[in-house]
């Protein structure tokens, strides 16, 4: 700890973002904060409320060389950034060498690690001499679960453990993007990416990125239950509809929509439905395809109101499809539609389907 | 004796870690005591990094200093 034991007196601390590295994308930088932050919170108390405009306890910027704390950074590689300790001020600020490439894998310095290292030090954590702990000074990629018991420990001492009694989770054994006979829990566009939901996990697919990656749903979203069954992407309001038993939580990018989670009963699903199989949107026709057991419902985005004459059968409507659908995603006029290890293209206009691969071959399998 | 270039870069390179890191005064002393407390403040980094203390810029020493790192100083208060 740093002397006096500096902490910050209650549990709620806001951060804000102040400005972004051009090495990333804006929402990689989100999510990577979100991550970092989220890895604090559940091992102790702490919430932390991001703020877009004013003083927030902790404020996050990039910058180079003399960035106005009389505290210079020194060009590429050497410091990479530095935080200050829980107090007003500049009391929790924390800096990010903008000479440095900034990366979200291994390939440079992974803004999540050190950004979850910094934090520590805004939240009263100073350095570790233990070479496996996060807080030790040297910069080291580690992929998985950061902490340490000495980062835990250290922790915890100043703000107690998470009285949800959240155990750290083991490193998590992630679900295999290649075995043969995966099948998916969800699928769903956001903002041109691919989001697949897996277990506790989600794939992130970008034209531009080789390689999915993969991160615990948690991580990105903490409001979401830790298993998926359903989702899909409403791009006229920017968000994005998950489905989990018998409630649906809306996202706008990483924030959950104010007034979610609601009950899927209130799209106008009778009270017997009590799990949605798989959600798609048809941008074409603005109508969302809801699928549970054989039967799917056609839902009108804009009128907000079920259509009349379902639900219908899946195997009528949509022939050679088999008779039910784990996931389902709508791109470029096709409906592809995953079941099991299967993934079935329709084609939306000649009402066929056209394709038929394994479903992990949209994971580059 | 000025020492030869190769090790004036690294004393340089050592007196400025040890600054911004192990709080070693900045400004003119007296020989011996500047001296002595840049002695100390390499003890004192050997230690926290669980090196081999010898008080001496060793090249196990040197080579740490090089590497990519925190800005926040590994001993006392930071503001």
């Amino acid at each position: 700890h740093f002397p006096r034991h500096l902490k910050w007196p209650n549990n709620n601390v806001t951060f804000r973002i102040e400005n972004y590295t051009p090495d990333l994308q804006k929402s990689d930088v989100d999510r990577a904060i979100r991550k970092a932050l989220n890895i604090w919170s559940d091992v102790t108390p702490l919430i932390f409320k991001k703020l877009h405009v004013g003083n927030a306890d902790i404020m996050i910027s990039f910058g180079s060389k003399e960035h106005g704390d009389f505290n210079p950074f020194d060009g590429p590689d050497g410091l990479l950034a530095h935080a200050y300790p829980p107090g007003q001020g500049i009391g929790g600020d924390t800096h990010f060498d903008e000479d440095e490439q900034w990366t979200k894998d291994s390939s440079a310095y992974n803004l999540f690690i050190v950004a979850t290292h910094e934090l520590g030090h805004a939240l009263g954590l100073s350095h570790s001499t233990d070479p496996g702990a996060l807080m030790y000074p040297v910069y080291s990629y580690t992929p998985g679960f950061p902490l340490s018991e000495d980062d835990i420990k250290g922790i915890q001492a100043l703000y107690g453990p998470n009285p949800n009694s959240k155990k750290v989770k083991p490193k998590p054994d992630a679900p295999n993007k290649c075995d043969p006979m995966l099948s998916f829990d969800a699928v769903t566009e956001l903002r041109g990416e691919t989001i697949i939901f897996k277990d506790r996990f989600y794939w992130r697919l970008h034209s531009q990125m080789p390689e999915p990656e993969q991160t615990l749903i948690k991580s990105t979203w903490p409001s979401l239950p830790n298993k998926v069954d359903a989702a899909y992407e409403y791009p006229e309001k920017d968000q994005v509809i998950i489905f989990s038993g018998i409630r649906m939580w809306a996202l706008n990018g990483y924030n959950l929509v104010d007034g979610y989670p609601k009950y899927i009963h209130k799209l106008g699903l009778p009270k017997k439905v009590r799990e949605i199989d798989a959600a798609v949107h048809i941008r074409d026709t603005g109508k969302t395809l809801l699928f549970t057991d054989e039967k799917y419902w056609s839902y009108d985005e804009a009128a907000g109101t079920m259509d009349s004459g379902y639900p219908r059968s899946i195997e009528v409507d949509f022939p050679g499809m088999g008779d039910e659908v784990d996931a389902a995603a709508y791109r470029y006029g096709f409906l592809n539609f995953f079941h099991e290890h299967i993934q079935y293209e329709y084609s939306y206009t000649s009402r066929k389907v056209i394709r038929i691969m394994r479903t992990n071959s949209i994971l580059n399998c | 004796l000025p020492l030869p270039s190769g090790d004036q870069d690294s004393w340089l390179l050592a007196e400025k870690y040890l600054r911004r890191f192990y709080d070693l005064p900045a400004g003119l002393q007296g020989r011996q005591r500047s001296a002595g407390a840049f002695e100390d403040k390499i003890s004192e980094m050997q230690s926290f990094f669980k090196l081999k203390v010898t008080g001496n810029l060793d090249d196990n020493t040197l080579e740490l200093m090089k590497q990519a790192r925190c800005g926040v100083p590994d001993v006392g208060e930071y503001n």
